[in-house]
């Protein structure tokens, strides 16, 4: 897993 | 982006429409419970955080702005609007908000994807916006006369976590990794809070008459 979360919802 | 997420994201636009509506052309906000709308711009507040950080997509970042400024205005108008403060029913808004605020925020210190400072402000707004309905589904059942765009708003925001749900289905099998206990778990508990609204604003819709909760 990379170091930010993706939050792409809003 | 899916269908679903697309009208999960207008529905959620259309109520904030439907409530701008009322406050801005009506000039009235009788029936709202501002309890509501400030955890709503908390929550947006709290959520956005990486606004300006963290680049998704244009349609993201006017979303999001949309929906940070329309929620600091509902809250100005039902404060400070000459007109508009005068129709805010303040003694049926009684429902202690803030006590909400702290467990969602312990909550987001125990419970969270990363611990980092975003991402336990955005485990706070998702618990926070699960929660923040509850004042208003309280002054909904105290007040008499549910007029139709008041009764429309509250439909249309729980019409949004529906079909964020089916949203987070369908990603679920069309994405690999895509697994978000956290905003699965809170979104649900977040939309059978609306399970009884939408019994009785369906029912008043069939039966043509007016929509009342009963107490």
């Amino acid at each position: 897993r990379s170091d930010t979360v993706e939050h792409d919802e809003l | 982006m899916n269908a679903f997420r697309l009208a999960g994201d207008m529905t959620h636009l259309l109520s904030v429409v439907v409530l701008l509506l009322k406050i801005h052309t009506i000039k009235s906000c009788a029936g709202i419970s501002l309890k509501t709308q400030e955890l709503y711009a908390l929550v947006f507040a709290a959520r956005y955080l990486d606004l300006f950080i963290h680049f998704i997509s244009l349609y993201n970042t006017v979303m999001k702005l949309v929906f940070l400024a329309s929620s600091f205005s509902i809250v100005w108008y039902m404060r400070r609007h000459k007109i508009v403060r005068r129709t805010y029913d303040k003694d049926h808004d009684t429902f202690r908000h803030h006590f909400l605020v702290l467990p969602c925020l312990a909550l987001a210190l125990l419970i969270n994807e990363r611990f980092t400072f975003r991402e336990v402000m955005w485990a706070f707004s998702i618990y926070l916006e699960a929660v923040a309905i509850l004042p208003q589904l309280v002054l909904l059942q105290r007040t008499r006369n549910i007029d139709n765009l008041t009764g429309q708003y509250v439909f249309f925001l729980g019409a949004y976590r529906v079909l964020y749900i089916l949203n987070w289905i369908y990603r679920y099998f069309t994405e690999p990794h895509f697994v978000h206990w956290i905003s699965w778990v809170a979104g649900i508990v977040q939309t059978l809070l609306y399970a009884d609204f939408f019994y009785y604003y369906i029912m008043s819709w069939k039966n043509n008459v007016k929509l009342e909760l009963p107490a």
